[in-house]
């Protein structure tokens, strides 16, 4: 099955 | 900050509440932008507004601003087809006044809204060069995730040099829409472009695709650009002054 990943998962908190 | 044509403001507010109620706007002397996450970190909207698109613009220094979108997209909701806007955010000001003006200037309304604490979490989006780049119309974008949502929660996005396909499947069985890339291309609004490096495979929730097709209005064309196990981009550029672009986290294997 998918799984909804975070937008957190691909990009980094500045 | 004043446009002659209020409607362009109108329409990427109106593009933008449903995914963020309420966001900061960063004002420069370069323009306005503003980043936003949905309230499960899922999808982003990145806006860039910039000063030389406006009629006129100043700002004297930087000013981040915190707006309910869902009361702005109200009080737009009271301006003429045709009238012109122009913003103001005085200093130290705890609100923002929004003035209207028809365009045979017999009307004039002005209205002001709190300004609001956020906080606001910043993220950094990396330069991507992506496997692929499709231009199509929006109005058949809109069209397409309006019919997929019809078959299931997600949409499979992929692409070949020949096109691209968006397939869902769900309870009631599954459906498909292919597009052609456009090989003369008479009215680019029309066209379908397809710029491929490779070929790519992914799952998008169709609910915030959807959603991002609220700034349809802003853009004969959008922009969707796709890589694998990255998020999806789905740019409506803003005639001149700049975009609208969205980011949306594909779904992975378990």
């Amino acid at each position: 099955s998918l799984l909804q990943s975070t937008l957190q998962c691909f990009f980094n908190q500045s | 900050a004043r446009l002659l044509h209020g409607s362009i403001f109108a329409k990427v507010i109106e593009g933008l509440r449903e995914l963020v109620n309420e966001a900061t706007w960063e004002c420069s002397g370069n323009g306005i932008t503003l980043q936003a996450m949905d309230s499960s970190h899922v999808a982003l909207v990145s806006l860039v507004m910039r000063s030389e698109g406006f009629e006129s613009y100043r700002c004297d220094r930087n000013m981040s601003l915190g707006i309910s979108l869902v009361s702005m997209s109200k009080v737009l909701k009271t301006m003429g087809k045709d009238d012109s806007l122009t913003i103001r955010v005085n200093d130290d000001s705890d609100s923002i006044i929004i003035a209207m003006e028809s365009q045979n200037q017999d009307k004039f309304a002005d209205y002001e809204l709190r300004l609001m604490d956020l906080d606001s979490e910043h993220l950094g989006i990396p330069d991507t060069d992506y496997s692929c780049a499709i231009k199509m119309p929006s109005s058949e974008f809109s069209r397409i995730c309006r019919d997929m949502s019809i078959m299931g929660d997600s949409v499979l996005i992929c692409t070949t040099k020949e096109g691209v396909k968006f397939s869902a499947k769900g309870d009631l069985g599954q459906g498909s829409i292919r597009l052609v890339q456009t090989t003369n291309i008479e009215k680019e609004e029309e066209a379908v472009i397809i710029e491929m490096k490779e070929a790519v495979a992914l799952t998008f929730a169709v609910r915030y695709l959807s959603m991002f097709c609220k700034a349809a209005p802003l853009s004969p064309q959008v922009g969707l650009s796709l890589s694998e196990d990255t998020p999806l981009m789905c740019e409506f550029k803003i005639a001149e002054m700049g975009h609208v672009r969205f980011y949306l986290a594909p779904k992975i294997e378990d």
